[in-house]
């Protein structure tokens, strides 16, 4: 059986954005309602992490980024405030 | 890497171990706590002290969830593993690690608690992530081989930015020396076999031979194991491929080359009484499976089988090998022989007629031209770190004119 490809990309982006409030900084939330207005947000801090650990810059959750989010790590933010 | 400044504004810090995680034993824990912060003392002016009551710069504590007043919250297992805060008063150095997740030492299943500590006590100091992934303070936790020294060119340059490097001490001579292969007063301070090497340690320096091949390679022990140190006092091969280096009161195990995790460990855990401060030298036999340590005028000797001391010992050295009366530098077996090392000289040890077979300068193994002389007269050549004697290619070329010579006196006839 195929995996639910929706349900999974839920799910990434759950992670994401759980991933992206802890490391870098900015609250983003989850509701579906203001899920448009955050997710030109969302694509800059994407950006910015997919820079950071030397990644192709492309503002998408790709399985790289999702790799490197999912690895075990330190919790302090990439960037200093 | 990055860093925020000024970091901590004096050098000598103190830090205290708030609680202990149920996952490793205390000693292990204080262990690993010690070990990541002299990673960073060793490279900066930096400073350590341990206390146990009362406010320190670093407070170290394994917490789970929302924890206090610390404004960051771990995640349960796996996810974050811990975090520190940089140089400041209140949170400021203090270090965090999330209990919920498996700590470990071993490099089994888990996290490693010296590099996740290591890697947050950069923090504590001073350093924000790097983005260079050989370094420690790179985000993301990775398994790294116990043997490899954790710290980074990078990390370096990172923690040295905001606190310099070393002080600089005066320079000791004797870490200066380069000793010579030939020298005719060329002492040891340990000889150990490794499979079919024999490796001679002094100072900073080792030779290796090899029971099939003529050469003899000079190198810096570093070179093979970062985190040993220099001035070794005794060495030997356990029958577990295994090999002991021993250093005042501390002992490491070697595989191959890797040193293995958990090391040092004191000498007494082998059972040695506490007054015991160092080893001179050290032998196992590899027919009885039994090893030797000698110490001063005395030996004890351990069953590698039962790991454990042998009754009715230390015994006077000359006691147990008669002719070997005073103290031992290095010793090592070979072809059945023991070989016993004092001063700048060998002693062939016959260890079933229980004599010396012969006495020898300690140098005979590097092949070194007789007479020997301070001059150091045989020809050397140094590439890549190594120093490789050549005088088996002279001995080579003498043996061809020979022939030469014969072939023509044959031709004449």
């Amino acid at each position: 059986f195929p995996a639910d490809q929706k349900v999974e990309n839920e799910e990434n982006m759950q992670l994401a954005q759980a991933y992206l409030n802890q490391f870098y900084s900015t609250e983003i939330e989850g509701s579906h309602l203001i899920q448009s207005k955050n997710r030109s947000l969302i694509d800059g801090k994407i950006q910015e992490m997919q820079a950071f650990f030397g990644l192709t810059v492309t503002g998408k959750l790709d399985s790289n980024t999702l790799e490197i989010m999912k690895t075990p790590r330190c919790g302090v933010p990439d960037v200093g405030q | 890497y990055g860093y925020t400044l000024p970091g901590w504004r004096k050098r000598k810090l103190t830090y205290r171990i708030m609680n202990y995680t149920p996952d490793m034993p205390q000693a292990d824990v204080d262990q690993a706590i010690q070990k990541a912060l002299q990673l960073w003392s060793k490279v900066t002016p930096l400073m350590f002290t341990k206390i146990y009551k009362g406010v320190a710069d670093i407070m170290i504590a394994f917490r789970t969830r929302v924890h206090g007043w610390c404004p960051r919250h771990f995640d349960g297992p796996l996810g974050v593993l811990g975090h520190a805060f940089p140089p400041g008063r209140g949170l400021g150095g203090d270090t965090h690690f999330d209990e919920d997740e498996n700590w470990t030492t071993k490099n089994t299943t888990g996290f490693n608690l010296f590099l996740v500590a290591a890697h947050e006590f950069g923090h504590s100091l001073g350093l924000s992530h790097s983005n260079d992934e050989r370094a420690l303070m790179f985000p993301n936790y990775v398994t790294l081989d116990p043997s490899k020294y954790p710290l980074s060119q990078d990390d370096i340059n990172g923690i040295q930015s905001i606190y310099g490097g070393l002080p600089t001490a005066p320079v000791k001579t004797k870490g200066t020396n380069i000793p010579h292969a030939c020298d005719p007063n060329l002492t040891f301070d340990a000889i150990t076999t490794l499979r079919r090497e024999v490796m001679f340690f002094k100072g900073r320096h080792l030779w290796r031979i090899y029971y099939d091949i003529a050469d003899v390679e000079f190198e810096l022990i570093a070179s093979f194991w970062p985190s040993l140190p220099a001035d070794l006092q005794a060495a030997y091969e356990n029958p577990k491929d295994t090999i002991l280096v021993f250093k005042d009161e501390n002992f490491w195990m070697i595989r191959g080359y890797a040193v293995l995790p958990d090391y040092p460990k004191s000498i007494h855990t082998l059972g040695f009484p506490r007054h015991v401060k160092k080893i001179d030298a050290a032998i196992c036999d590899r027919n009885t499976r039994k090893t030797y340590f000698f110490v001063g005028i005395w030996c004890w000797r351990y069953d590698e089988t039962t790991q454990a001391m042998d009754s009715g010992y230390p015994q006077r050295v000359v006691k147990q090998f008669p002719g070997i009366g005073l103290h031992v530098d290095a010793a090592f077996q070979h072809k059945g022989f023991f070989y016993f090392f004092r001063g700048s000289r060998q002693f062939e040890y016959d260890i079933k007629a229980k004599k010396i077979n012969r006495v020898l300068r300690t140098n005979t193994w590097f092949k070194c031209k007789e007479p020997l002389n301070s001059s150091f007269d045989i020809k050397e050549k140094v590439h890549s770190g190594g120093v490789e004697i050549l005088y088996h290619e002279s001995l080579i070329l003498f043996m061809f004119s020979i022939l030469y010579l014969l072939k023509k006196l044959h031709s004449y006839q």
